[in-house]
């Protein structure tokens, strides 16, 4: 997966990702496609939340999966979640939660729903997804509606890890997330963060917009044969855009 | 960095000027409503009917490719992640079960669907 945040050179920001599932899960040799991705694709839907008979928040979720993976609360933050690997992993933190010694810890994807339920700040919102424990490692991206209000937020089960804030980016407007730890090297057979990095310098903050993000998220290797859909998102304007992706012919799978 | 080997060679479409930006494509998903004011058991009602064929094609497609290396994957995933269902936290249990008895997809596959996260991340 890539999420990023772009900053444009009002403050404006556009938080989007794209979501890449199903490496070794099965190879379509008619179609030369992951089935897994493939399959992923045709259920992908957009939804509305709805509580006291209003939107709450927005997200988007693969039919019969329950929590998020990306959302949208207007005025108040959007979120992503990037896988994150590491060798005390989800395993760990379910079998912990299985002999109940981790009986508070919190699944990740229903973390990031419970934050879009209860919190209404970008604040509120990093506090609790920095502080509150769960079962698996994971990146969270959360943006904002204010200038700077973008971070990664590097989970490990009972705490933050390492986190990395817009206003300190080494790029300076932007915050791009892969699914590597930002103080650490990619592994060089899946380097997603250099060429999002070089088109993102391509792009420069003045057209840092859906249009633009959403070129550089269509661009080689961030897109790639496990992309299923870029979405794009502005907590200002509450736009919430969900486009299928794929990328047919010569590409990587990975 | 290792450059990857022609034509999977990184490339930014922003060098070719040209824009793959189409709005009108987000209208190709489609938007539900999820009202948290119902009991979880009614929320996902609609999703579930409306896409219980496409579901049940994506963990048939898991349970072959699985089945060839553990022979007895869906018994093993109906039992334990069927217990497992029985004991995660609300809402996310009677939605997770609504969903199931909707579709027709066993419990434990539905859940273990639901939790493939926690159980990629290793």
């Amino acid at each position: 997966c890539t999420s990023i945040i772009a900053q444009d050179k009002d403050g404006h920001l556009t938080h989007a990702r794209n979501l890449d599932f199903g490496l070794f899960l099965g190879w379509d040799p008619v179609a030369h496609e992951w089935q897994i991705s493939q399959k992923l694709r045709k259920i992908i839907i957009n939804v509305n939340w709805i509580k006291n008979g209003k939107l709450l928040f927005k997200s988007n979720n693969f039919a019969g999966y329950v929590g998020i993976y990306n959302g949208l609360k207007p005025g108040a933050f959007s979120l992503t979640a990037n896988e994150r690997y590491q060798l005390e992993g989800g395993y760990y933190g379910m079998l912990k939660w299985a002999f109940g010694l981790e009986a508070d810890g919190k699944w990740m994807s229903w973390l990031a729903r419970e934050t879009f339920e209860l919190k209404n700040s970008y604040l509120d919102a990093k506090e609790h997804l920095m502080n509150t424990p769960m079962l698996s490692p994971v990146y969270f991206i959360l943006g904002g509606v204010n200038k700077n209000e973008g971070c990664i937020i590097t989970r490990s089960l009972n705490g933050t890890a390492l986190l990395t804030e817009l206003a300190d980016a080494k790029n300076g407007w932007y915050l791009l997330q892969t699914n590597y730890d930002q103080d650490q090297q990619d592994l060089y057979l899946d380097d997603r963060d250099t060429p999002g990095d070089r088109c993102m310098d391509k792009l420069t903050q003045k057209n840092a917009g859906f249009q633009g993000v959403f070129n550089v998220l269509s661009s080689r290797t961030n897109l790639n044969k496990l992309t299923t859909y870029t979405v794009l998102m502005s907590v200002e304007t509450a736009r919430f855009e969900t486009i299928l992706q794929s990328c047919p012919g010569e590409c990587y799978p990975w | 960095h290792v450059e990857l080997p022609a034509p999977y060679t990184d490339h930014c479409i922003l060098d070719d000027k040209t824009n793959l930006y189409d709005p009108s494509k987000q209208f190709d998903i489609q938007w539900f409503d999820i009202n948290l004011d119902l009991p979880p058991s009614e929320r996902w009602k609609q999703v579930a009917g409306a896409y219980k064929v496409q579901i049940k094609e994506l963990i048939g497609v898991l349970i072959e490719l699985i089945s060839p290396i553990f022979p007895n994957a869906v018994d093993w995933a109906d039992d334990v992640f069927g217990e497992m269902a029985l004991k995660l936290p609300q809402p996310y249990r009677d939605e997770i079960m609504s969903i199931s008895q909707v579709t027709g997809i066993p419990l434990g596959q539905i859940t273990m669907y639901n939790i493939f996260y926690e159980i990629f991340t290793v």
